[in-house]
């Protein structure tokens, strides 16, 4: 794409079809269609086109940018989403995170349900030296995750998080169990869960809106985990959400590995989304 | 839904004369804006609807007492025509066993699939081989193996470092025990991942699968066309499974692969226990699309 073009018709067209390609949306896109030509015309004739448009991706970002939440102690942060997201994944990247902050990190596996789900998420402890506190398959999701928050209170641990199973959103039982565990957190530890970040894969396109208002209604979510980015998808559902839902983007993954995890960057999120 | 909304723009009219020409666009920009809430690819939807137009044009909608109903006919029937045929048949092996391939992006439910697809095949009495050869996922191999066990399904896992040599030490197994036919479990990758996408190459070059099935997950926005379109110019598979159908997700993805590889969609899964596993529904998807 060319920088610096002219804000005419055509223009106008091509924007469109790059925002409604990145998985934006109707909703968003209009509203941010409306907003460039309201920009475009403050700015008149010499408009830069495109760079207006980033900035316009930028704001609606911007707006949706929430003061992190208050260090709790320990600082519990619950990982939910629906099924094969990466959750287990983000959850090792995000204990490297912190890890290497010099914080002291415990996982929880609370995903009791999934085949292999508590050794996948073991090798990811390992990997970065990080406890994780387990409990039997198929036992109470609820139960783990509370005997982790004791264990971690009893150790003065800085960061315990919590990952869960994938769940979708339109299963009551599933999406009953996860507010289970939210209020088990809560009951143990007051303002537990301190942060509840819904995981959502840069390929879901329009159900992510969905997926948003289900989780953030039965679970309270603080902000999201945007994964896989490294691939061709956009990830704009994601600014859709920040747009009809003021939920802000926490985190980046970018790849398979430990590293491959970055906190939010509204300008490199907005650069690639357009490029 | 679609209907009543078609409905709206057909009834302002039907005291004031015969429908127009721009009466049909107004349902055209009606049928677009369902597709695009429905993931639908932009670029398919406008061929879609190019398609659809010509059709409603050149028939009976502008003299039709139902304008609305008759133009969500041609519309349902455009899009189950172009959704193929229903209950496509699985390639087999001139010589068995039959390998199966299981390929596609990251998390999109191929590992769960391939149990799923051995529970069907142990189901009509043969004896089926899973192999696990994602060497790269942390426990995935476990993963196949509680499955398999689950369903009384043997998992094979090699000796090898190198995916290529145990999918090929798996089928040399499969053939010595009379396994048939063998499924191979691969790791999800990227299709921009051009190291990744070459080891596939090499497992199709070293087992010869009669069917190679591409694992897409239902809610795929409009990037299903980019990893369809690269999975298959490597690979040609000659199959599709959509996965976790059973949300709320209106599925347009479908429609996007369906129309860019031309491949038949061969099943759909339904739920993560390994019995919720449907033939794919032409008529269902389509339905689901238009909301
Ligand atoms: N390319 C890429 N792959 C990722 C990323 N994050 C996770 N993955 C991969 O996505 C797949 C699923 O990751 P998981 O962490 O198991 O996902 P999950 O949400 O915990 O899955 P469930 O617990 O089964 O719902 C794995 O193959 C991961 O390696 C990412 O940022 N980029
Ligand atoms: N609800 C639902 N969940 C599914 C379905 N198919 C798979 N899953 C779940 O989706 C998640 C990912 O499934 P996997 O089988 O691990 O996916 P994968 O493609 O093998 O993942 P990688 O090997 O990491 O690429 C798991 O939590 C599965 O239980 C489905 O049809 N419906
Ligand atoms: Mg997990
Ligand atoms: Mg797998």
């Amino acid at each position: 794409f060319k920088p610096g073009r002219k804000l005419d018709k055509s223009l106008l067209q091509e924007l469109e079809d790059i925002l409604l390609s990145a998985d934006v949306g109707l909703e968003t896109t209009d509203h941010l269609i409306a907003k460039l030509q309201e920009a475009g015309r403050k700015v008149g004739p010499d408009a830069d086109a495109d760079a207006l448009l980033r900035e316009q991706v930028v704001a609606l970002l911007r707006e949706a940018e929430a003061t992190p939440p208050p260090q709790g102690a320990p600082h519990v942060v619950l990982v939910v989403g629906v099924n094969g997201t990466g959750k287990t994944t983000s959850v090792g990247k995000l204990g490297k995170y912190y890890a290497n902050q010099g914080k002291s990190v415990m996982f929880a596996a609370a995903d009791t349900f999934r085949a292999a789900a508590i050794e996948q998420l073991k090798i990811w402890g390992e990997r970065s030296g990080i406890q994780v506190v387990a409990g039997l398959p198929n036992g109470d999701s609820a139960a783990v995750a509370v005997d982790a928050l004791q264990a971690a209170a009893n150790r003065n641990t800085d960061f315990l998080i919590v990952d869960t199973a994938g769940r979708l959103h339109n299963k009551a039982n599933l999406m009953q169990e996860l507010e289970k565990v939210s209020r088990v957190l809560k009951k143990r530890q007051e303002g537990a869960p301190h942060e509840v970040l819904l995981v959502l894969d840069a390929t879901t396109g329009q159900n992510g809106l969905n997926q948003a208002r289900e989780f953030t209604r039965t679970a309270g979510v603080t902000g999201l985990i945007l994964t896989k980015i490294d691939g061709t998808a956009k990830g704009g559902v994601a600014l859709a959400i920040a747009h009809t839902m003021k939920l802000p983007i926490r985190y980046v993954g970018y790849g398979e590995s430990l590293d491959d995890f970055d906190p939010f960057d509204a300008e490199k999120f907005a650069e690639s989304l357009l490029g | 839904d679609l209907t009543s909304k078609l409905d709206r723009v057909f009834r302002n009219l039907r005291g004031v004369g015969k429908i127009s020409e721009s009466n049909i666009r107004d349902a055209m920009a009606d049928v677009r804006r369902a597709l695009l809430e429905a993931d639908v690819n932009l670029q398919v939807s406008r061929d879609f609807l190019a398609r659809v137009e010509e059709k409603a044009l050149g028939q009976e909608v502008m003299k039709s007492l139902q304008p609305a109903q008759l133009f969500v006919k041609i519309v349902h029937d455009e899009l189950v025509a172009l959704l193929g045929e229903k209950e496509a048949r699985m390639g087999t092996a001139k010589k068995p066993p039959t390998v199966i391939m299981v390929v596609g992006l990251q998390g999109s439910g191929k590992t769960t699939f391939c149990a799923k697809l051995a529970r069907h095949f142990k189901a009509k009495g043969r004896r089926p081989l899973l192999i696990a050869a994602d060497l790269q996922r942390p426990a995935a191999q476990d993963q196949l193996q509680v499955l398999g066990e689950s369903i009384g399904v043997n998992v094979f896992r090699g000796e090898s470092k190198n995916p290529v040599e145990v999918c090929e030490a798996g089928l040399r197994h499969a053939r010595k025990i009379s396994l048939d036919p063998v499924i191979l479990d691969t790791a999800g990758r990227l299709h921009v991942d051009d190291e990744l996408m070459n080891e596939l190459d090499r497992v199709r070059k070293g087992t010869e699968p009669a069917e190679i099935l591409f694992v897409a997950d239902g809610m795929t926005g409009q990037d299903a066309v980019n990893s369809a379109k690269a999975f298959f110019e490597r690979l040609s598979f000659s199959g599709v499974v959509l996965t976790k159908m059973d949300g709320d997700t209106r599925g347009g993805a479908a429609l996007s692969i369906r129309a860019v590889t031309d491949v038949p969609i061969k099943f759909m899964s339904v739920g993560e226990k390994l019995d919720q596993l449907e033939p794919f529904h032409p008529d269902r998807v389509a339905g689901r699309i238009l909301g």
